[in-house]
C-alpha cells in the first residue's frame, strides 16, 4: 500500500501502440469480418450502413442489438478471436 | 451452427493432416499432442478419421506464421487475430494457420515439458521448492553448466524429481542440424554471436549455428523459447534478465511500472535505462488445443456459430474441462453424420478368421506379464524386427517384444509376450508395419503374413497372394510411403505394395541400391520412424531422410533403445 499512486509513464521503444480510436477500430473490424458488404441474391454487392452492420455483429456475438458503438461492443471488438470472417460475401 | 455456402465438406472420411513447422513456445511433442487431441474432438462424434503424414500433401496442412505469412490474410502481431483456416477443398483450402506472435500454451501459462533428468519427460511443476525456496520458472540454481531445469513435483528437496527445460543449450528445432544444440560463440557473416539471433531473417524467428562457424558450415537450428521468454517488445523470445534496473530502481520480477495499460513487462538485459531492451512477460497464453479444435472445425466445413458456449463461436475463451457443445455436434453431424458404433472386439466375433485354439487367451491390453522372463533388451544383439506401432518403436525377438515410451524419449518397456497381444502370431517375426491410413498392422514371418485390425486377425496367408514371387523366402523390411503404398524389402530387392488392393504394383522388383544409395544392401531390417528410413545391419542403423540422404549412422541399442 506504500506504492506511489502517481506512476511515471515511459515510452517503450518498439512498443506497438494501438492508438486507434474506437470508431476506427469499429470500421476496420466490421470490414474485416464481412459485416459492411452484403451480397444480394442477384450477386450484386452493396454496402450497408454502419448501424445495420453493428446490429448484425451484435446479433452474431450475442450482444444487445443497439446498432450503436456501445461499450460492450467496443470491448468485444478488442477480444482475441479467430481470423475467419463471420459473414461471407 | 452455420456451414459455408454450398455446404463445403470433404468427399472422404479418412482425412490426412501434416504439421509443416513448429512454434518455439512449446516442445514439439506437446504441439503434436495438442493437434491430435483437437482432431479427436471431431472424430469422437463423426465417422471421420485423422491420419498424420510426415511428407507430401495432406488434406489439412498446418503451419505457424507471423504477420504476412504468404496468404491474402496477414496476422496482426500479439493478440487480436489468433489463427484462421480455410473450408474443405484443394490447395490452400482446408489448411490451418496459427499466429506465432501469440504466446502458445495449454491455456494456463508456460507449458514446459522436460527432457533428460529422471522424470521421463514429465512437465515442470510450478511452483516448486528447491533448497527451501519456491520457484515459478525454470532455474539454473544448483548447476554450473547454466542449463535451466525444474522440478516435476512440488518439492524437489523431498522428491528429487527433475528434468531440463527447453533451451538452446540443450536442443534446437527445425533447420538442418537434427536438433543439435547451439554452439556459442558462433560466427555469422564475420560477426560473433554468443546468443540466439534473428539477424539474417525477416520472419523474426531466433536461430543459432550448431557449429562454431555458420559462414563455413551452414549448420543451424531454431532456438526454443525459454519459459521466461518475452513476447512483443523489441526482444521477442529473449528471456527476462533478473535483476534489471529501470529508472534507477532494481526489479527482480516482472512489473507494470512505467505502463498505463498495466501489462507486465521485464528488461532482457540488466539495465533498461541504458539498453532499452524489453518485452511483455509470459502470461496464461492461448490454448493451442482449443484454438486448433476451432480452426479444424472450419477445415471440416463448419462456419462461426452465434452460440457463445459453442467451440465455433468466433471469440477465444479458455475452458479447463472442454467438451463439445450440442450446437457444434449438430453442425458437424449435419455434414458427416454421427459416429458409427464400433463392433465389440472379441475373438468370438463372427468376422474374425483366426482359428481359436484352446490356448488363445482372451485379448486384453498389454500389461507387464507377471512372470516376465529376465531377458534384457540391451543384451539383444540383433532383433527379429523393429517397427513403429501407435507412435512407439517395438523391438521383436523370439516371441517377446519391447517398446519405447513417451514417443521414444523415455526408457523402453518390457519385455511383453507377443502371444498375449497378437495370439495368432508365431514367435519369430521377420518384419511388421502399421498402415498409417487404416491402422491395421501387417506381420510377416517366412512366407506367411497376418493382418491385425485391433484384435481381429486375418491370416496366415501366403505372401504370393500379394503378388510376391513364390521363390521369396522372407520379407525383411517395410517402409510406408503414403497414399496407401508400402515398400517391402528382401535381399537386394524391393517391391511396392498397394495396401488397398493388397497387390504389388507393376514394375517391381527393383534394386535397393538404385533408390536407397548409401545404405547396406543386405539390411536385415528396414523401418520408418518419425519421418526417417532406418536400415539396420547387426548392431548398427543407417538413417535416411525423406530426401534419400543418409544423415546419421548409429547404434540401435543406444540411440533407439536408449540403453
Amino acid at each position: 500500500w506504500c506504492h506511489p499512486i502517481k506512476s511515471v509513464f515511459v515510452k517503450f521503444p518498439g512498443d506497438v501502440i494501438k492508438n486507434t480510436t474506437d470508431v476506427e477500430l469499429a470500421e476496420t473490424y466490421l470490414k474485416r469480418f464481412g459485416y459492411m458488404e452484403v451480397q444480394e441474391k442477384s450477386g450484386v454487392r452493396s454496402l450497408v450502413s454502419t448501424s445495420k452492420a453493428l446490429k448484425k455483429l451484435q446479433k452474431q456475438l450475442g450482444l444487445e442489438e443497439t446498432g450503436t458503438l456501445d461499450k460492450a461492443t467496443v470491448s468485444a471488438m478488442k477480444q482475441p478471436r479467430c481470423g475467419v470472417p463471420d459473414v461471407h460475401n | 451452427y452455420q456451414t459455408f455456402p454450398g455446404d463445403l465438406k470433404w468427399d472422404h472420411n479418412d482425412i490426412t493432416y501434416r504439421v509443416l513447422n513448429y512454434s518455439p513456445d512449446m516442445e514439439e511433442s506437446l504441439i503434436d499432442d495438442a493437434f491430435a487431441r483437437a482432431f479427436k474432438v471431431w472424430s469422437d462424434v463423426t465417422p471421420l478419421t485423422f491420419t498424420r503424414l510426415y511428407d507430401g500433401t495432406a488434406d489439412i496442412m498446418i503451419s505457424f506464421g507471423k504477420l504476412d505469412h504468404g496468404d491474402p490474410y496477414p496476422f496482426d502481431g500479439t493478440d487480436g487475430l489468433l489463427a484462421h483456416a480455410y473450408p474443405p477443398g484443394e490447395g490452400i483450402q482446408g489448411d490451418a494457420h496459427f499466429d506465432d506472435d501469440e504466446y502458445w500454451t495449454l491455456g494456463n501459462g508456460p507449458a514446459v515439458k522436460t527432457s533428460y533428468g529422471n522424470a521421463e519427460g514429465a512437465m515442470c511443476h510450478f511452483p516448486f521448492l528447491f533448497e527451501g525456496k519456491s520457484y515459478s520458472t525454470c532455474i539454473t540454481e544448483g548447476r554450473t553448466d547454466g542449463l535451466p531445469w525444474c522440478a516435476t513435483t512440488a518439492d524437489y528437496d523431498k522428491d528429487q524429481k527433475y528434468g531440463f527445460c527447453p533451451s538452446e543449450l540443450l536442443f534446437t528445432f527445425g533447420g538442418n542440424s537434427d536438433g543439435a544444440e547451439c554452439v556459442f560463440p558462433f560466427t555469422f557473416l564475420g560477426k560473433q554471436y554468443d546468443s540466439c539471433t534473428t539477424e539474417g531473417r525477416t520472419d523474426g524467428y531466433r536461430w543459432c549455428a550448431t557449429t562454431a562457424n555458420f559462414d563455413t558450415d551452414k549448420k543451424f537450428g531454431f532456438c526454443p523459447n525459454r519459459d521466461t521468454a518475452v513476447t512483443g517488445g523489441n526482444s521477442e523470445g529473449e528471456p527476462c534478465q533478473f535483476p534489471f534496473i529501470f529508472l534507477g530502481k532494481t526489479y527482480t520480477s516482472c512489473t507494470s511500472e512505467g505502463r498505463s495499460d498495466g501489462k507486465l513487462w521485464c528488461a532482457t538485459t540488466s539495465n533498461f535505462d541504458t539498453d532499452q531492451k524489453w518485452g511483455f512477460c509470459p502470461d496464461k497464453g492461448y490454448s493451442l488445443f482449443l484454438v486448433a479444435a476451432h480452426e479444424f472445425g472450419h477445415a471440416l466445413g463448419l462456419d462461426h456459430s452465434n452460440i457463445q458456449d459453442a467451440l465455433m463461436f468466433p471469440m477465444y475463451k479458455y475452458v479447463a474441462d472442454f467438451s463439445l457443445n450440442e450446437d457444434d455436434i449438430e453442425g458437424i453431424q449435419y455434414l458427416y453424420g454421427p459416429k458409427i458404433p464400433t463392433k465389440p472386439s472379441t475373438t468370438s466375433s463372427p468376422v474374425s478368421t483366426a482359428k481359436p485354439t484352446a490356448q488363445t487367451p482372451k485379448p486384453t491390453a498389454p500389461t507387464v506379464p507377471t512372470t516376465t522372463p529376465s531377458v534384457d533388451a540391451c543384451q539383444v544383439e540383433i532383433f527379429d524386427t523393429i517397427t513403429e506401432i501407435q507412435g512407439e518403436l517395438h523391438f521383436f525377438k523370439d516371441g517377446l517384444y519391447w517398446k519405447t515410451s513417451n514417443g521414444g524419449k523415455g526408457n523402453h518397456k518390457g519385455p511383453f509376450r507377443i502371444s498375449e497381444r497378437w495370439p495368432a502370431l508365431p514367435a519369430k517375426i521377420n518384419t511388421a508395419f502399421e498402415d498409417h491410413l487404416t491402422k491395421k498392422i501387417y506381420f510377416f514371418a517366412d512366407t506367411r503374413f497376418w493382418v491385425y485390425n485391433g484384435q481381429e486377425v486375418q491370416g496366415p496367408r501366403r505372401i504370393e497372394k500379394l503378388g510376391l514371387p513364390s521363390t521369396l523366402q522372407k520379407v525383411e523390411g517395410a517402409l510406408q510411403r503414403g497414399k496407401g503404398k508400402v515398400i517391402l524389402f528382401s535381399g537386394e530387392n524391393f517391391w511396392r505394395l498397394d495396401v488397398k488392393t493388397q497387390r504389388i504394383d507393376k514394375g517391381y522388383p527393383r534394386f535397393t541400391d538404385q533408390k536407397f544409395g548409401g545404405v547396406p544392401v543386405d539390411s536385415h531390417d528396414v523401418f520408418l520412424y518419425k519421418g526417417h528410413f532406418y536400415f539396420c545391419r547387426e548392431i548398427y542403423y543407417w538413417r535416411m531422410n525423406s530426401r534419400m540422404q543418409v544423415n546419421r549412422v548409429g547404434y540401435v541399442k543406444y540411440d533407439l533403445l536408449r540403453c
